[in-house]
């Protein structure tokens, strides 16, 4: 049975599609199988690694809008060995709102995910930024949510808007639903709000908090112009070596 | 008849927030009486000003959920001289499925602005990342919407995306509907990305790219914690002097 991972923040720009191509990327390169799952109408995660050509195949999509579809019909390779996706497509954004009137809308992720069953180590699935449905599936369809916390005034805030869409899911749908883990993202070493902002989340969430915190660093800003993950586009930058530290961090969980 | 402007975004973290804000607070401070509206369910511009103390006061939500309330009822005055907001409330989230189901969804907020008719010289909107209802009623209410685009990877993919909507949002209710300006922001001078991505956009996009580029200054990321526009909390900041020039541009427009 696959451990899946949600990535959530409704916070826009926190480091969620980051997050999840790395950490997938490096558990990949582990000898963990590993599949991406990308549930932003965005598609930055398909993007970052240089799949969103224009193509024929299915998408996300073609699973969400026919709940009898499994999600193996929309599996392709990355070019990464041991890593797979479930590629999104711009567009997705339609059918939101073609969702909302799906009965058991918040639990079609999850029902797509018996096709997949024995296949994978690990799911990691990206959200966009927001609440909404795509990233309720997500909810639904795991049992840990990791939140990147860009290190700024509002996160705190941020993150207990979440808790209260978590609370509700858990009691509907998915009683073993909880944050595993909050990671602090773009933490800029030298100016003294991240250092100030960090100490806050950890004070108040305590052991949740990842003790590794995602430095600003470039290269990974550039990565996905490469269409490669950090590891293998700059794989001694301190992003990598953060990415690669966070990994090992998840592992332990 | 105000000018009415919508920053809109639908990728997370560019921008789109501290540009209302201090866009918003640099008119009102050069004389113009100045309406910010929050469309946000995560209420940053409201958090920004430190409006978000819970009280009974009507929010953009009771607006919005109900088309015979005008915008008038919600209208607060923000401590700062010529500056008024109508703000948003956490828990906004779940009126985009309510309103979903609303005919002329898409138009309740041009519809409610007909009760502050002559009250503003400008309104500046704030919207949510994300391309859905909020936003929509956003872009419907106005003629002109500011892009704030972060200078990294996926900026130009962004645009693009969001000119679809915007053009059926013309076609469908409002022919002179369009992007009056795209502004670069958080540009570090320190990286070549930042510099490359910057004249990719200009190469692109000509003439509707502001001069201003938004540089990366910790003061932005400050000022909310303090309740505050940058022009009070550090107004010889580079963001702050950034920003004024930012709003010398816009009244050029
Ligand atoms: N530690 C970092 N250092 C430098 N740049 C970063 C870092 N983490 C992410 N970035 C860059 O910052 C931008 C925002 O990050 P990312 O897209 O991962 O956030 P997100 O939470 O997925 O955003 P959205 O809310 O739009 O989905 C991207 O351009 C990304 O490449
Ligand atoms: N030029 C800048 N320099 C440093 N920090 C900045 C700058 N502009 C914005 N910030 C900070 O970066 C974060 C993201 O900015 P902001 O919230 O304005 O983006 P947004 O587009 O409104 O995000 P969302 O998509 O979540 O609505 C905020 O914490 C903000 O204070
Ligand atoms: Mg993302
Ligand atoms: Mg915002």
């Amino acid at each position: 049975n696959p451990r899946i991972i949600a990535m959530a923040s409704q916070k826009g720009g926190t480091g969620k599609t980051t997050t999840a191509l790395n950490l997938g990327a490096l558990l990949a390169e582990m000898g963990y199988k590993t599949l991406l799952i990308d549930m932003d109408p965005q598609a930055n995660l398909t993007m970052g690694l240089g799949l969103d050509k224009v193509n024929s195949a299915p998408s996300i999509y073609e699973v969400l809008l026919n709940p009898r579809h499994g999600l193996d019909i929309a599996l392709q390779t990355t070019g990464i060995s041991n890593l797979d996706i479930v590629p999104s497509k711009l567009g997705l954004a339609g059918a939101e709102i073609e969702l909302a009137v799906t009965p058991e809308r918040q639990k079609i992720l999850k029902n797509s995910m018996v096709s997949i069953t024995g296949l994978y180590d690990f799911v990691i699935i990206d959200t966009p930024p927001s609440l909404g449905l795509y990233t309720q599936n997500a909810m639904v369809a795991t049992r840990e949510v990791i939140v990147p916390l860009q290190v700024h005034v509002f996160a705190l805030k941020a993150i207990q808007q979440l808790q209260k869409t978590l609370t509700v899911l858990r009691n509907k749908h998915n009683p073993k639903l909880h944050i595993s883990g909050v990671v602090c993202t773009m933490y800029d070493s030298r100016n003294s709000l991240s250092r100030v902002i960090a100490d806050t989340i950890k004070e108040d969430l305590g052991d949740v908090v990842f003790d590794t915190k995602i430095p600003m660093n470039i290269a990974l800003a550039e990565a996905p112009a490469a269409g490669q993950p950090i590891s293998m586009y700059a794989p001694n930058s301190a992003g990598a070596i953060a990415y690669r530290k966070f990994a090992n961090e998840v592992l332990k969980v």
